[in-house]
Order: C-alpha cells, then sequence, then structure tokens
C-alpha cells in the first residue's frame, strides 16, 4: 500500500492547481523516491513534469510502485476543501480503485475524508534528457507572469532573448508591438526581485505565449522561477516546490515548451 | 509564418 502525509496540503494544492488547465489527466507514479508525474497537454506540444521526494512528506510508505490515474481538475476540486494550514494524507491499496485524501487542521480538531475514482489513463512516457542549458535565467516568479501576461495582449508568440546584460522578452501582433527587458541586477533591495542570468552564447527563441501563460499558474508555488534555453532545443520553466526562494526544495514543478521555427 | 514543433518529437519515448 502506499500512504504519505504533506504537512502542507496547500502545497499540493499549488501544485495541482497550477498544472491542472494544461493536463487533464495524468498518472502519479509513487515509488519508494517519491510521487512523480510526467504528462502532456492534450496537444503534446508541452510536457509537465512533476517531482516530489519523500524528504518532503513527513511520513511515506510506499511497499509497492504505484500507478495513480488521476484527473487533476477533479482532484484540484477535492483540494480546495482542505484549510490553509492543514495537512494532507493520500492512501491508496495496490490495485485500490479510489485514492483516500484526508485533511487534518494543526489541532487535529476536524478531519476531513475524501475518495477521488482513479482512472486508467493510457500516457506514453518521455525520457527527458539530463543536458546543461546554454542560458540559466532565474527571476521573479511574479514578475514573469506578469511580463507573459502584458505581452499576451500584444500577440501570441513571445521571443525571448538573452544576452549577458539582460533578457528581453518581445512580441509583435495586429495592433502594434512591444518589448520588456530585465537588466541583471545582483544588489537589489529584495532578492526575490533580482535577476540573474548565467550563460555561454547569446541566445534568441520564440515561444507560444498561450502555454508560457499555463506554465505561469505554478507562480504561487515559489517566489522564483528558473528559465532554461539552448538553441533549437524546448525551453524549461522550473519552480521548486516545498523549498525556500533559490535552495533546491525538495520538489520541482518543471515544463517543457518547443520553441517556434520557421516553415 | 512559424510552425509549433510537438514535444515528443525531442524526448525519446521511454
Amino acid at each position: 500500500m502506499f500512504e504519505a502525509t504533506l504537512q502542507k496540503a496547500s502545497t499540493l494544492k499549488k501544485v495541482i492547481e497550477a498544472i491542472k488547465d494544461l493536463v487533464t489527466d495524468g498518472n502519479i507514479e509513487v515509488s519508494e523516491t517519491g510521487m512523480n508525474l510526467q504528462a502532456m497537454d492534450s496537444s503534446h506540444v508541452s510536457l509537465v513534469s512533476l517531482v516530489l521526494h519523500t524528504d518532503m512528506f513527513e511520513h511515506f510508505r510506499c511497499d509497492r510502485n504505484v500507478t495513480l490515474g488521476i484527473n487533476l481538475p477533479n482532484f484540484a476540486k477535492i483540494l480546495k476543501c482542505s484549510g490553509n494550514d492543514d495537512s494532507v494524507t493520500l492512501k491508496a491499496q495496490d490495485d485500490g480503485e479510489n485514492l483516500a485524501i484526508v485533511f487534518e487542521s494543526e489541532g487535529q480538531e476536524r478531519v476531513s475524508e475524501f475518495e477521488l475514482k482513479l482512472m486508467d489513463i493510457d500516457a506514453e512516457s518521455l525520457g527527458i534528457p539530463d543536458q546543461d542549458y546554454n542560458t540559466n535565467v532565474k527571476m521573479s516568479s511574479a514578475e514573469f507572469q506578469r511580463i507573459v501576461r502584458d505581452m499576451t495582449v500584444l500577440g501570441d508568440t513571445c521571443s525571448i532573448g538573452c544576452t549577458k546584460e539582460g533578457v528581453k522578452f518581445s512580441v509583435s501582433g495586429d495592433l502594434g508591438q512591444g518589448n520588456i527587458t530585465l537588466r541583471q541586477t545582483n544588489s537589489v533591495d529584495k532578492e526575490e526581485e533580482a535577476v540573474t542570468i548565467e550563460m555561454d552564447e547569446p541566445v534568441e527563441l520564440n515561444f507560444a505565449l498561450r502555454y508560457l501563460g499555463f506554465f505561469t499558474k505554478a507562480s504561487p508555488l515559489c517566489p522564483r522561477v528558473t528559465i532554461s534555453m539552448s538553441p533549437d532545443v524546448p525551453i524549461v520553466v522550473a519552480y521548486n516546490v516545498g523549498g525556500e526562494k533559490d535552495t533546491e526544495g525538495a520538489g520541482s514543478l518543471s515544463f517543457y515548451l518547443a520553441p517556434k521555427i520557421d516553415e | 509564418q512559424q510552425q509549433q514543433p510537438k514535444i515528443s518529437s525531442f524526448f525519446n519515448k521511454k
């Protein structure tokens, strides 16, 4: 059987909220190392990879690997029933048909029990190579969300260009064009707002704003986002889960999107 | 005109 308790139900709630609009059904693979979910959106344009290591759980027991086929919007509906400071326990029997979800308030005076029906999901799994990227930009996740939203006003494709000086987001559409440049700033008052750029060569790639917009729904998870790019390969937009700022969290939520190419 | 490649064309199937 599988049983795991997360001290903050809100973390799981934010994770599922972040992906439920992009991916409807997904398999959460549970093993002794933790919980993982990999899924593509319905048009197979982007990929979500969620990794929750056992370290981030208060209690984690998994006797045998289990696959939990989950309808994410429905899971999100149940997670919304948790209180802000509740813990959450997930339980599933081997080959069980349901996922039990139990919320407990801090003083354990309120216990809520739910069951979510599991599904058989036929999803293909992809091997994501562990690669170094030409450019890694770390910035405020709220700022990235705002830029993507602002770019969407003007068009559907955004160019992200990066040099040592800064990162430039550009868009053009029927009503005009716009761009926003963020300069590399290591010495700002608020550490969370710093823009740091590690890069080998300047790079500029074009991305569909619709998908970047989906990715930024993960902003409440972490004040910082890491954007990694290399020529002709998918961009990675990554958020730490259950960690602080830039430090490695005990989990991560990464989104992959291929750059647009000229026909 | 730009084309959107599928993500599956970048990663190998497991």
